[in-house]
């Protein structure tokens, strides 16, 4: 999976830092005090997306070989999230109670193509 | 889509502003925490616990969680198992109430939040307690009791005994997820304990409420279902 920079417009993740103290939600969220949800995005080009590494999955890479071949061309890949993590939370309820949870799929690790 | 490179050839929308489009993400990912808490705001915290009960409960967690035997497990062991498990899981610690809670007849209340449309399914529900002997002797043995509390005093239903030794101070855990589950299934939003110490010189030993880092304490773990999909499955 590649990292987005300002040179790259192929299909890459870019980092985001969501600060739980910007957005003022300090008060009520202990741990952590932010999370990366970091997100996807960019082209899919044909020989780009059924790369080894590259694309989202198996029949990702085989649907890319038909395309290449003339097969189902006018369906198009697009860049999408392909390795989650969930993200541990420690924080106050309504009632004051500490809760401590982990939500899935909420970090995005690696892009892919579809 | 005009320079033929830039945006999604299938979204059929403009490419946002760069700073537009982070803080659209942020909001989106402020909606979804709260969605994924199932909370439809985010808690308005007044008067938060006192840092002293919040670091005293999570050292002692910290060491490992209770089996049925009375043993602990470690951490590390039980977030193996959750890992294995599909429904999101929630670990909740309370602090007995400090408004509601009697020291004199060392009765325990906690307070639950619990959103219409939810099913709390309770894996284990541990109270934490700290006893301290009052006299001078080296050792005294004790048979500490927690009840869930009745309308009326015949009516209280006995959880969990323990037998040992009141030494110096020590936290000592008391399982009581049986009487945990049936409050949450009658949507009772509060948890009232009424505790008893047998060899115990002094009721005012149990529960120590008021001091900060004795605290009781009680933690729950339990798995949210919302109730439409129990009734769909």
């Amino acid at each position: 999976s590649l990292d987005c920079d300002t040179n790259i417009n192929l299909c890459c993740k870019k980092d985001i830092y969501v600060s739980f103290r910007e957005i003022g939600w300090q008060d009520w969220i202990i741990a952590p005090d932010g999370y990366h949800m970091n997100y996807c995005m960019g082209l899919c080009r044909e020989h780009f997306a059924g790369a080894p590494g590259i694309a989202a999955s198996f029949h990702a890479a085989v649907f890319n070989q038909l395309k290449a071949n003339g097969i189902h061309s006018a369906i198009s890949s697009c860049c999408v999230p392909t390795q989650r993590r969930p993200l541990s939370m420690l924080y106050f309820d309504p009632s004051h109670n500490i809760i401590k949870t982990d939500i899935p799929d909420m970090i995005v690790e690696a892009c892919g193509c579809t | 889509q005009t320079s033929g490179d830039a945006g999604c050839p299938t979204c059929g929308m403009p490419a946002l502003e760069k700073g537009t489009e982070e803080q659209l993400l942020i909001e989106i990912a402020k909606l979804q925490i709260l969605s994924k808490l199932h909370l439809k705001e985010r808690p308005n915290i007044t008067d938060p616990v006192p840092r002293a009960f919040l670091n005293a409960a999570l050292r002692k967690l910290h060491a490992g969680r209770v089996r049925q035997d009375g043993t602990v497990e470690l951490n590390s062991n039980l977030e193996r198992q959750n890992a294995r498990e599909k429904d999101q899981g929630y670990e909740i610690i309370s602090f007995a109430d400090p408004d509601h809670g009697d020291a004199a007849k060392s009765g325990l209340t906690f307070q639950f939040s619990k959103e219409r449309g939810m099913n709390f399914h309770i894996l284990q529900s541990t109270l934490w307690l700290y006893f301290k002997s009052s006299s001078e002797a080296p050792k005294e043995r004790v048979t500490a009791k927690v009840f869930l509390a009745g309308p009326h005093q015949s009516n209280r239903t006995l959880l969990s005994q323990k037998q040992f030794d009141l030494k110096w101070g020590s936290w000592h855990t008391f399982l009581i997820t049986r009487g945990v589950q049936n409050i949450f299934d009658r949507g009772d939003k509060q948890v009232k304990l009424v505790l008893e110490c047998e060899g115990c010189q002094d009721l005012a030993v149990l529960g120590s409420l008021g001091n900060a880092s004795h605290q009781p304490f009680l933690v729950t773990q339990v798995r949210v279902r919302e109730e439409h999909s129990i009734q769909k499955r």
